[in-house]
């Protein structure tokens, strides 16, 4: 991890990991 | 929740893009400060003439970056492509660099979702802008193929009407309200989005912001475009992949903070969407010429076409004696000359006959194989009946012969002329002796004197000898 990496921490996601079922 | 459509036709909407204008110049980029209720949200709005030329969805780092899922910045991967204006593509795994979604970068075909629905964007062959939702075996369509497309999360502007309502529905929505995805929708944020306008420029679109602190909703976003024309939408990664990057330099705020957090670091994503000088097809003109403005100027004097990949050495095509290279003609053993129409001279054989014959006393040889055996060559080599020496042989020469040959003829038509005198005055001697008037010759006495009658006697008058 350098200087200029981005600690990700804005994180907007469309789908929640609790819905990270197989699809149908 | 989602169903994968594998087959059939989705709902999507399909846009002619505008052609590519002489001189037009590059993306037209423009910087706002809006206030989206009480506020103050700063953005870019990018319109971008002839995308099919110009226009492209990237891998991570360049070709093959999904397959080996790398995230990179937007300005790494923007720097390497030379794009004028880039910003986050499609969405993709964080903990993996997975690419989500449908990705075709540039004809290539990187990744498919198997026709799950979500919102796509895309171009087709033929210059389509293809917006909306697609099926499998859209995607995969090989009649008009697309060249590039990527992949978003809600279709935010269908026709000039805003679509989000009906996304929610199509894009596997929770029942619930307060459901990640409802909040995804009308939380604010920094936001990017990709569309096109009524004249198929393309419309790139991004906000700065900070999830629930700054910026915008996805609402508020499709409300900001229909102003600016935009006809067909989608919405793109947001957050802290938010990223706009012109010439290679970031030119945005993101949202995610550094290690030290004093300060605001871009996050490495996956795809990116990028605006580009107008590419040649191919981009190297077969690296047979320099693209220019999206125009290959072919190098040499004999590779012609648009993308320089053929060979052109004029209408004659080398008089069908040689093979057009890039260098012009090269001759077949026989033949020379810039277009190979010339046969070898006496002397030379071979491909562009560039080999002197090596037959003895000089004597041509075959153009094409240089042999020495042909009849010709066989002639020239035999020896004459009279053997003589060399030096007597060229003494008579055609000047020689002709002069001889006159002297002779001169010699004869003399002697011709002289029997012709003599055969002639002999005959008239004797004619004369045996018609006309006769002389009497008399005898003369060899020891004594003649007679006075006899000596008085006319020549005509009295001739006994007369018939």
């Amino acid at each position: 991890l350098g200087s200029r990496a981005s600690r990700e921490d804005d994180l907007l996601l469309p789908y929640t990991r609790a819905r990270a079922r197989i699809p149908r | 929740d989602c169903t994968r459509v594998r087959t059939g036709s989705r709902e999507h909407e399909s846009w002619p893009s505008a052609p590519a204008i002489p001189g037009a110049g590059g993306p037209t980029v423009r910087t706002f400060v809006s206030h989206f209720g009480d506020r103050a949200v700063t953005g870019h709005l990018t319109r971008v003439v002839a995308p099919l030329s110009t226009f492209s969805v990237l891998e991570p780092g360049g070709t093959g970056g999904c397959a080996i899922k790398r995230r990179t910045t937007v300005e790494e991967t923007a720097r390497a492509a030379d794009c004028r204006v880039a910003q986050n593509g499609g969405f993709f795994r964080m903990s993996t660099g997975e690419c989500l979604g449908n990705v075709v970068s540039d004809k290539r075909r990187v990744s498919s979702s198997g026709g799950l629905q979500n919102a796509q964007f895309g171009i087709r062959r033929d210059g389509t802008l293809v917006t909306g939702y697609l099926s499998e075996e859209e995607v995969l369509d090989t009649e008009n193929p697309f060249v590039q497309l990527v992949s978003g999360v809600v279709w935010l502007i269908r026709n000039g009407s805003i679509y989000i309502n009906e996304s929610q529905a199509t894009e596997c929505d929770e029942t619930q309200e307060t459901g990640s995805f409802s909040k995804f929708v009308n939380v604010i944020s920094a936001r990017t989005a990709l569309g096109h306008d009524r004249k198929g420029q393309l419309i790139l679109f991004h906000a700065d912001g900070q999830t629930e602190q700054r910026g915008i909703n996805l609402w508020e976003m499709a409300e900001f475009l229909l102003k600016q024309g935009v006809v067909n939408a989608i919405n793109l990664d947001g957050g802290g992949s938010a990223t706009f990057v012109l010439n290679g330099t970031l030119a945005s705020y993101p949202s995610d903070h550094c290690q030290d957090n004093m300060w605001r670091c871009p996050r490495s994503v996956s795809t990116v969407v990028c605006v580009h000088e107008p590419r040649c097809q191919p981009p190297d003109c077969h690296g047979h010429g320099t693209c220019i403005a999206g125009h290959c100027q072919c190098t040499g004097g004999f590779w012609q076409g648009t993308g320089c990949g053929e060979l052109d050495c004029g209408p004659s095509n080398c008089s069908g004696h040689g093979l057009c290279t890039e260098t012009g003609c090269h001759c077949k053993a026989g033949w020379m000359g810039t277009n190979c129409s010339e046969e070898c001279p006496l002397g030379w054989h071979g491909p562009s006959c560039q080999r002197p014959c090596e037959c003895d006393h000089q004597c041509p040889c075959d153009p094409q194989t240089g042999n020495c055996s042909i009849s010709p060559v066989k002639q020239c080599l035999q020896p004459s009946e009279t053997t003589m020496s060399a030096g007597e042989l060229s003494f008579f020469t055609g000047t020689a012969w002709l002069a001889l040959t006159l002297a002779l003829v001169f010699l004869l038509l003399v002697s011709t002329v002289a029997n012709v005198a003599l055969f002639l005055g002999s005959r008239a001697e004797r004619r004369r002796r045996l018609d006309g008037d006769y002389v009497y010759h008399p005898l003369q006495e060899m020891n004594g004197e003649l007679l006075a009658t006899e000596k008085e006697q006319p020549g005509g008058s009295c001739n006994p000898f007369k018939d």
